[in-house]
């Protein structure tokens, strides 16, 4: 099954 | 200070609905732009972008940027009291530690005045990229609700598929499998239902049900939703309104 991803790491910290 | 006066005060009360679930506490960015929200969820599946601009609001004062930190269940239970054709006006000091509401009805007969403790939140802010899409649906947002909702008899998943034909939602379970395609049909009389496909290349992603299903409580604010997808790239669901939009980005499930 599949598993869930995450959205850390898609986004950059301003 | 910030006031801001919204004429359709059931925007805000449908606003909140669409948010309240996704995340507990955040704050509302005032600027002279408007007052924007961007927080994730617990678990950091998704993230909620909200822009209500301020040619929304008449009149619309915002001095000095400010953060209002607020638990959204607190703010929804708030924005009960207000009539669905009240005019709500928010209000705020520089310094502030409270957000004032003031809900009046149509007949300017009855004010009612609540004052919301706000917190401070310390919340990190994210730069969210420009991002190419290869593939944007455009789509009714009731037809996009229902078809979540449908398929999550079936399975907490669902894989959506599109292709230049059209867009394919599938979902498989334990007692079965479903499967809607939407062919793209861009000259339907009726625009609103229209399912409109720009593709630069086949895209198949598969997407957790029960974020999708909480997205579509923003249905009442669009009759349209836009779903932009790329290979391992979050999942781009914005809901236009009038003077602003509420964006939901959800990150894929990964490996079969």
């Amino acid at each position: 099954t599949a598993t869930q991803g995450r959205l850390d790491g898609f986004f950059t910290m301003t | 200070m910030l006031e801001a006066r919204l004429q359709t005060g059931a925007l805000l009360k449908k606003v909140l609905e669409a948010i309240k679930e996704l995340i507990t506490d955040a704050n509302f960015d005032c600027s002279d732009n408007g007052i924007a929200l961007q927080a994730m969820d617990n678990s950091h599946v998704a993230l909620v972008a909200l822009l209500l601009r301020h040619d929304g609001f008449e009149p619309y004062r915002c001095d000095r940027s400010l953060a209002l930190g607020v638990n959204l269940v607190s703010l929804s239970k708030v924005l009960r009291c207000a009539g669905n054709d009240d005019i709500i006006t928010l209000k705020a000091d520089d310094t502030a530690d409270v957000l004032s509401l003031t809900f009046e009805n149509t007949d300017n007969d009855r004010i009612s005045e609540y004052e919301l403790k706000l917190m401070d939140i310390d919340s990190e802010h994210l730069g969210i990229p420009d991002t190419t899409y290869e593939a944007v649906v455009q789509m009714s947002s009731a037809e996009f609700a229902r078809i979540c909702k449908d398929l999550q008899v079936l399975s907490d998943s669902v894989q959506i598929d599109v292709t230049k034909e059209g867009v394919k939602f599938g979902a498989k379970g334990e007692l079965g499998s479903g499967a809607v395609t939407l062919k793209q049909n861009g000259n339907v009389d009726k625009e609103e239902e229209a399912t409109l496909i720009e593709l630069q290349q086949n895209v198949s992603l598969n997407f957790s049900l029960k974020y999708l299903v909480n997205f579509t409580k923003a249905t009442p604010l669009a009759s349209r939703v836009s779903l932009s997808m790329s290979s391992e790239v979050p999942l781009l669901v914005e809901y236009k309104m009038e003077a602003g939009y509420i964006r939901y980005y959800l990150a894929p499930k990964i490996g079969e």
